[in-house]
């Protein structure tokens, strides 16, 4: 679940 | 109306072979640009983006952007159903039902065309930011596949480490440890064989190589494959494309 946090925050960080 | 033409049917074999695994429904988005796809995986861990410009089509037209959602399974089936060295034309109409996929075997003359049912896949489409990574490193396409295979034979995980002397690809199983270090190196006569490693900071970070060796499939794409890694940012795994790129991204492992 962390990992996907972490991809999702990245991509959504714009 | 979208109209594309490939001269080898091979490409998108090969790119719909790279996905695959990762992805099962995806929006192809056509515009006058060309073609792209944006796609996570279902454990919402790694990301597929790829871009194929038109002047990588031997003709491309797209009057006005089409989004085509295809499931991938069913793309695969159609595409093992033309040859590698086929021309390949792609046709959809404004709001198609159907994507037509055309094969043309010019030795044989030969003419085979299939219909691809399309459906609405939802997908929030995300944008992907510039980033500057602490570390990029330029390898054989069949190296990094190599060690993606055999080091998934002792584990599950894998830590890259990329420092000035090179990459170290380290990784510790039930059955025992195994390391590979690569320094970098030029070769003049064959470019393709070089390694190149560009590093503003140090960078330490484990994977999943059940998704490093998905990603691999990728490789008949290019003979090169750019790894690019940074403590804030998920890996960036690129492979070029004429007139394009297939890139994905993977979230490095937490804790343990």
């Amino acid at each position: 679940p962390t990992e996907q946090a972490l991809l999702q925050r990245f991509f959504e960080h714009i | 109306m979208l109209e594309a033409k490939l001269e080898q049917a091979a490409l998108l074999k090969r790119i719909v072979d790279s996905i695959r695994d990762i992805v099962q429904d995806c929006n192809f988005e056509c515009s006058e640009s060309g073609l792209s796809l944006q796609a996570m995986d279902n454990s919402h861990i790694a990301l597929v983006s790829l871009l194929l410009g038109k002047d990588g089509f031997t003709d491309y037209r797209c009057d006005r952007s089409i989004s085509l959602g295809v499931n991938v399974g069913a793309l695969t089936k159609i595409l093992k159903c033309g040859g590698n060295d086929d021309v390949l034309t792609l046709r959809a109409e404004d709001k198609p039902s159907v994507l037509s996929v055309m094969f043309e075997d010019s030795i044989q003359d030969r003419i085979s065309e299939y219909n691809l049912k399309l459906m609405d896949v939802d997908q929030e489409h995300m944008g992907i930011p510039d980033t500057e990574y602490s570390a990029s490193v330029t390898m054989p396409t069949a190296e990094f596949q190599r060690i993606a295979r055999d080091l998934h034979t002792l584990s599950d995980s894998v830590e890259i480490d990329v420092n000035k002397e090179g990459i170290t690809f380290s990784c510790d199983g039930d059955i025992g440890a195994g390391s590979i270090v690569l320094k970098p190196s030029s070769n003049i006569d064959r470019p393709e064989q070089s390694i190149n490693v560009e590093i503003v900071e140090p960078v330490t970070l484990s994977f999943n190589l059940k998704y490093l060796n998905h990603f691999c499939k990728a490789s008949g794409l290019s003979n090169q494959v750019t790894l690019r890694l940074s403590g804030e940012a998920p890996l960036l795994v690129e492979y070029k494309l004429p007139n394009g790129f297939i890139r994905f991204f993977l979230a490095p492992k937490i804790g343990d």
